[in-house]
């Protein structure tokens, strides 16, 4: 008889069978977990699934969101050492796991290492957005400012632990995060060429790649962790 | 695909019979990344009076095959799993979110007398 793979969907938390258009690039950290468990399984070694050993979190779901935001200002010349600015913008509703938020995680990916473009070095600032402001228009308007740091080059992934993001959800269920990104070149006396600074921008715009990896726990589905007697 | 029993083995008695769905014959493959299938196994088989005496059967199952050739209208004891383990789902919704799900106790490792 047919197998009803409706059924099993329904089962498995699933509406209807997904049908992306193409595959997202999946981080490696998911290929390692999801490879890790399928040795455990192959080896029949027992597991707690509802830990998440190579994140260090406990939780049942694991998801990616993309980034679906906008830039600012690209059609401007960069100004006092602004690269780029953007809205990045996570919609929180597609949580599919009703538990609570363990992990958010920001993954800022700032393009393939090369040996060429090894400079300049950078400024990354995260603010979290008050208010959005026009979609893909006006400049938001700012809340706090997350978190800046230097980087030395264009290139690589930059992740941030968002904890309070994930406090604000678990406290009133967001529907989206909206989180305000700018870049800045830094000023180096040596490189001093405005071309450089201008390739490095073009490439970053194009480059560049946010995702937020969440981790969801559902005390449904998963009994309380069972804390290794001392 | 049903996997073979090994030879020698009494097909009748209780034992896991070993069931694969491969993702690819559900057309699953254009969204699950990982696995490739599942295991669907099931218990199944006969638990006579002697089967709960060995193999990983529960102590109900003893007494319930000694009373049941004392009165046969108490039933056998009945097959069923005895070691499960979960699994994991790495999969692409719709909104191009990646997945991973996790699922207790869906694949029956171990059968027995219960």
């Amino acid at each position: 008889s047919e197998f009803q793979d409706y059924d099993f969907l329904q089962f498995l938390g699933l509406e209807k069978a997904p049908s992306p258009h193409r595959f997202q690039p999946v981080p490696r950290i998911l290929r390692k977990i999801i490879r890790a468990r399928e040795d455990a399984a192959a080896s029949g070694a027992s597991q707690d699934l509802c830990y998440v050993k190579e994140l260090g979190v406990r939780g049942n779901l694991l998801q990616l969101l993309p980034d679906q935001g906008f830039f600012l200002n690209t059609q401007k010349p960069p100004q006092d050492g602004s690269c780029l600015q953007k809205v990045l913008y996570f919609n929180l509703s597609a949580i599919q796991e009703k538990g609570k938020l363990t992990l958010a995680q920001l993954t800022l990916d700032l393009g393939p290492r090369s040996y060429y473009h090894l400079r300049p070095e950078l400024v990354v600032a995260l603010s979290m957005v008050k208010d959005r402001g026009a979609w893909g228009r006006s400049h938001p308007a700012l809340g706090r400012l997350l978190t800046q740091l230097s980087v030395p080059g264009p290139q690589g992934p930059l992740q941030f632990n968002l904890q309070g993001v994930a406090k604000d959800w678990n406290r009133n269920r967001l529907k989206n995060l909206d989180l305000y990104l700018e870049i800045l070149v830094k000023e180096d006396r040596y490189s001093g060429v405005n071309v450089q600074r201008e390739n490095a921008c073009d490439r970053l715009v194009r480059s560049l790649h946010a995702s937020l990896l969440v981790a969801t726990l559902n005390p449904k589905r998963c009994h309380p962790s069972s804390r290794k007697r001392r | 695909a049903a996997i073979p029993v090994p030879k020698g083995f009494c097909r009748n008695l209780c034992h896991r019979h070993q069931l694969f769905i491969s993702f690819q014959d559900l057309g699953w493959h254009k969204w699950v990344i990982a696995p490739k299938g599942f295991m669907a196994n099931y218990c199944h088989g006969d638990c006579p009076f002697s089967m709960t005496t060995y193999s990983n059967s529960s102590n109900y199952a003893f007494m319930q095959a000694l009373m049941h050739r004392v009165d046969p209208k108490v039933p056998k004891a009945v097959c069923v799993p005895t070691k499960l383990s979960p699994i994991s789902m790495l999969y692409q919704d719709s909104d191009k979110n990646v997945i991973l799900r996790h699922y207790e106790d869906m694949v029956v490792d171990e059968c027995g007398c219960g």
